[in-house]
């Protein structure tokens, strides 16, 4: 299609010389409220006619941004440490499949949105109901797609908007009798799950990997029952002491880790 | 460290223009995250579990994987989750290989496979790109992990 020429990317600065297209734009999920979503398209390596897709969404809430899974894990290029080149990603996904990158919801990395109060009223529903007009409007572009085995992956909070999408997706293609979104399933990593089991299974973690003292841990146990959606004070308490008294100066996200 | 060269980057106005990004003029700086979405966030799925039984049940490939080291939605947070879907064992727990090491253990369930990555942390593919590749393919393939 023609948008789908201008959406090409000829070269990214500081790139390294690649065999395989890349593509990023903007798709209108809503055009009341003027909420665009940005995604980034960068096609198998070798044999894209033929791979399926994948579409990868990052946690938050508010950051599946192309920072993380496009430049820091699943994409091809990873970026030095001035933001002045681009180098080579060995294990990129996009050996195995085409990789769709989408910044989601409207408010982060590049997608906007032209009603602000959108800011302060996303959620996980508006979240998957963008992502679903997205990906329509999306395969209509790229049509070479439609039809394509598809795939969904993500991490983190993820573990939220790739199911709810999944979901969404399910329920759509029920008008159709031959799906053109072939979602075939998902893959999700340390992703958000259940609130009470995923609240107990990390002060478990804590303790069990020593990162927290008895003491603490028979604290967090007594005050903390984990099953609203807000800590009560004690429970904030024991964790805020947990955090900032026992863990240390370490990467959270990967305890063994130098800080950054 | 790499979000802050993210950062960099994707605020460079050629890297903008190559991306046919900010087309609009976004009155903020690109970010990896926004604060604002994340102070407001409204509603929020207390469980995932219910979603989980609906997409099984329509005969999805479902696969949750786990970096062991992280300490932020930890290996323990997705098993205590897990656990609580009552799943049938297809194939017994094994340590799975990738290049002649332990990649990380593994579970195949009716429905699901659960996989932890040794050594990974929160953003598997970065901590262990080439554990967090095996784990791809397989999946994709819709193989069990190797045992060997």
């Amino acid at each position: 299609t023609e948008q789908q020429a201008r959406d090409r990317i000829t070269a990214l600065p500081g790139q390294p010389t690649v065999a395989f297209a890349q593509f990023s734009g903007y798709v209108t999920v809503n055009e009341q409220h003027g909420r665009a979503l940005f995604y980034w398209l960068t096609e198998a390596a070798t044999d894209a006619g033929r791979k399926p897709l994948l579409l990868w969404l990052n946690g938050g809430p508010g950051c599946s941004s192309i920072a993380y899974g496009a430049s820091e894990e699943i994409g091809p290029f990873r970026i030095n440490k001035t933001g002045s080149s681009l180098f080579l990603n060995k294990y990129s996904w996009n050996r195995e499949a085409n990789i769709l990158f989408l910044e989601s919801p409207a408010g982060v990395g590049f997608s906007y949105t032209n009603t602000s109060s959108d800011l302060r009223t996303s959620g996980d529903e508006r979240t998957a109901e963008d992502a679903l007009v997205f990906l329509v409007r999306w395969m209509q572009r790229f049509p070479q797609y439609r039809y394509r085995d598809f795939y969904i992956s993500g991490e983190s909070y993820a573990g939220h908007y790739v199911p709810q999408l999944a979901e969404k997706i399910l329920n759509y293609n029920k008008g159709f009798s031959k799906p053109f979104i072939n979602l075939k399933g998902f893959l999700v990593g340390n992703a958000v799950t259940d609130n009470h089991y995923d609240m107990v299974g990390t002060v478990t973690y804590w303790w069990t990997h020593s990162m927290i003292s008895d003491r603490t841990y028979r604290s967090i146990l007594s005050h903390c029952n984990f099953t609203a959606t807000k800590n009560s004070p004690p429970c904030q308490r024991a964790i805020d002491y947990a955090m900032n008294h026992e863990f240390g100066d370490i990467d959270q996200y990967s305890i063994y880790t130098p800080a950054c | 460290c790499t979000e802050s060269y993210a950062e960099r980057y994707y605020n460079r106005r050629d890297v903008q223009g190559a991306m046919h990004a900010n087309t609009t003029a976004i009155p903020y700086k690109w970010t990896a995250c926004s604060d604002m979405l994340l102070k407001h966030w409204g509603d929020t799925q207390f469980s995932m579990l219910p979603t989980y039984k609906e997409l099984m049940a329509a005969g999805l490939r479902i696969w949750v994987f786990s970096g062991d080291t992280d300490s932020v939605v930890p290996v323990t947070a997705t098993r205590f989750s897990l656990n609580h879907l009552h799943l049938t064992i297809k194939i017994p727990w094994y340590p799975w290989y990738s290049g002649r090491e332990v990649g990380g253990w593994t579970e195949v369930y009716e429905g699901l496979t659960f996989a932890t990555v040794r050594g990974a942390g929160h953003e598997v593919p970065l901590f262990q790109p080439k554990r967090g590749f095996r784990l791809f393919k397989s999946f994709l393939g819709g193989n069990a992990l190797p045992k060997s």
